[in-house]
């Protein structure tokens, strides 16, 4: 049974591409998944931290998204094992045609929908923004994970994603599901990371995930590699958290 | 002579905001300049971190775009002496129906001509991305200042924003001038701080501020108390550097 899952906040530099590759990655490597991760990102992070050339694809997600390509023409093997309909900048190009187009929320969900049953997760990057990729992304999603991080802005971006989501919801009328709040970039050195971090689960209780992502170099220094915290620093904080968080989500979906 | 900055940068979280509403501040504080802080990013986070209450604005900047309100009916003089035209999340809502319009990119030069006069500058807060609200800030702007952070996906952020200003300069024919980059989230104690700096000055060479602002918490938690670096933390290295920034700002334009 598959699931469709958005990694999504509206706020920049949170960790929702982090999380998304190696979320992916983990599922894969621990669970033996079969998992898609789609970028819809016009930055096109989660595909770079996966060891794609973004600067030479041919055909991309734009492709599948105005109908010139399948998903079959698009995908990537990665060398992770995770596949991956990637994006680069010429995305950017398309947000002002797409938004003009007639049931332009719903190209994503009806791009996947034919190939979301081959895989155990489909996991979608979100850009920090809720224009109309952000909004394909929820609409294609049946739960969404929202990381966090450990700041006073970071904790003010939930109301812009919490109004996204009831946004979603009644006036998009599809009932996406909150998988969870992620809490990322935490520095237990200082009070503001467990301000933040007890704010949140405060405020979401067992929708806090449990594991807490600390902020390493490793987990900065990974997408110069093109892999996973896993294959860059199998033992160090950032993949002990990502592998527990990796496990919280398969629990919860079994 | 006034001088409209726009402070850019399509990658999330690294640093747009401190950098804009920590120059504004530094600018009144140090050099008793008259400044005006636009927050043309629907998160409303440099509004927020000079302390305007952006859930209860009634008029905005979306206001004054849409011709519905003037400038003087929606500028806030905040208690740091510098003056907010503020946005919360409801810009967010315009973005499709602005996209529509003619003239759409010259929206906030308009709003702006008649006022920016009685400043020595005004600066633009953009949100992370190169939609309808970035391209009205950088065709509002003389130069434009870029915020990197020191990581790998800082570093190939580069990328998109050179091909934004290049856009601007051909396509909409605005000869956007590059103010400067300014190296952010500097931390000494590993070596990807170091290359990712590095690599910047190599590229960009006395384009490069000489300034340097280094990771520190009190940065990250002056917001919460809506005041500036120098307030919250005046002996500090965050405030040190921001303050270098602003007198390197400051001679560039004397
Ligand atoms: N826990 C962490 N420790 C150290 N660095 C981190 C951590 N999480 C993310 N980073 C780094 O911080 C930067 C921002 O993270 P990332 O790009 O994953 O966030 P994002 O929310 O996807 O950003 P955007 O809004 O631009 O899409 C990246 O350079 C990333 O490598
Ligand atoms: N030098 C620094 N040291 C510590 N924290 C910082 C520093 N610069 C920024 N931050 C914090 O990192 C987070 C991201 O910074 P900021 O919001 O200024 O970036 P931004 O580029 O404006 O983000 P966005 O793309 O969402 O608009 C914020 O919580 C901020 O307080
Ligand atoms: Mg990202
Ligand atoms: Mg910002």
């Amino acid at each position: 049974m598959s699931k469709t899952l958005a990694v999504f906040n509206m706020k920049g530099g949170v960790g929702k591409t982090t999380t998304a590759y190696n979320l992916a990655v983990g599922l894969v490597k621990f669970h033996s998944a079969k998992v898609l991760l789609v970028d819809i990102d016009p930055q096109g992070n989660s595909s770079v931290s996966l060891g794609i050339p973004i600067w030479e694809l041919e055909l991309q997600l734009k492709d599948v998204l105005q109908k010139r390509a399948t998903v079959d023409e698009v995908v990537i093997f990665s060398k992770s094992g995770v596949h991956v309909i990637p994006s680069n900048i010429l995305l950017a190009e398309e947000e002002i045609p797409i938004s003009g187009l007639p049931g332009r929320e719903l190209l994503l969900r009806k791009a996947l929908s034919n190939i979301s049953n081959n895989y155990d997760f489909v996991l979608i990057d979100c850009p920090p923004n809720i224009g109309v990729f952000s909004v394909n992304a929820l609409m294609a999603s049946q739960e969404v994970i929202i990381p966090v991080d450990m700041s006073y802005l970071g904790l003010l971006g939930i109301n812009a994603v919490e109004r996204a989501i009831t946004m979603v919801r009644s006036a998009l009328d599809h009932p996406i599901e909150l998988a969870g709040v992620l809490g990322t970039r935490f520095d237990g050195r200082n009070k503001l990371s467990k301000e933040v971090l007890s704010s949140l689960e405060q405020h979401f209780g067992s929708k806090m995930f449990q594991a807490v992502i600390p902020e390493t170099v490793k987990l900065r220094e990974a997408p110069s590699y093109g892999i996973s915290i896993y294959d860059h620093d199998p033992t160090g904080a950032g993949a002990q958290a990502y592998e527990d968080f990796v496990t919280e989500i398969v629990s919860q979906y079994e």
